[in-house]
């Protein structure tokens, strides 16, 4: 899995 | 951001405000499924608690505390307010949508990216939002007709995903290492379960009658 980023989308 | 996630957030936005203009302005909810309406509540609550932890832009949070707002104001119309109240069809819309949480909550604790509270709710909200439209689509059946805003409603909001899978894909083709399985699997998921709706709502444009 790829190192999921604080979520930018809504 | 790009074109396909910010149309998509547009008709999301747009369709919170045609159902917030049918319920405030004619005062009437028939045919919307306060069930859908309580579980799409728990979707915005589950999956923006990152609102005050994580700021990613000005638009990111108003939009979210637009879409908390709403879902919430229109649950609150539907219980609550006489005029509104009365005009919701409680015999029909019966679909136990209590028993899509759990499994959803199940999923989340199963398959996940990252085991963090945070991270597990946001993904419950995810699988939630996938099935949330199910009670509607069910009280769709049951009233045959219905008017033009609620058609306009479920149009928009099935829309708005359709709208952000195109944007995974160009997301996917632009940015390295921008893989997320979970959400694409919901997300087409979602879509799918309101393919015979598009399918009879552009019969209706086609025939120009009411969505039978």
């Amino acid at each position: 899995w790829s190192s999921s980023q604080s979520h930018d989308e809504l | 951001m790009n074109i396909f996630r910010l149309a998509g957030d547009m008709t999301h936005l747009a369709s919170v405000l045609v159902l917030l203009l049918k319920i405030h302005t004619i005062k009437s909810c028939a045919g919307v499924s306060l069930r859908t309406q309580e579980l799409y509540a728990i979707v915005f609550a589950t999956r923006y608690l990152d609102i005050f932890t994580s700021f990613v832009s000005v638009y990111n949070t108003f939009m979210k505390l637009v879409f908390l707002g709403s879902s919430f104001s229109i649950v609150w119309y539907m219980r609550y307010h006489k005029a509104v109240h009365r005009t919701y069809d409680r015999e029909q819309d019966t679909f136990r949508h209590w028993f899509l949480v759990l499994p959803c909550l199940v999923l989340a604790l199963l398959i996940h990216e990252k085991f963090t509270f945070l991270e597990v709710l946001w993904t419950f909200s995810l699988y939630l939002e996938a099935v949330a439209i199910l009670p509607q689509l069910v009280l769709l059946q049951r009233t045959r007709n219905i008017d033009n805003l609620t058609g306009q409603y479920i149009f928009l909001l099935g829309g708005y995903r359709g709208l952000y899978i195109l944007n995974w894909i160009y997301r996917y083709f632009t940015e390295p290492h921008f893989v997320h399985w979970i959400t694409w699997i919901a997300g087409l998921v979602q879509t799918l379960l309101y393919a015979d709706f598009f399918y009879y709502y552009f019969l209706r444009f086609i025939g120009g009658r009411g969505v039978e």
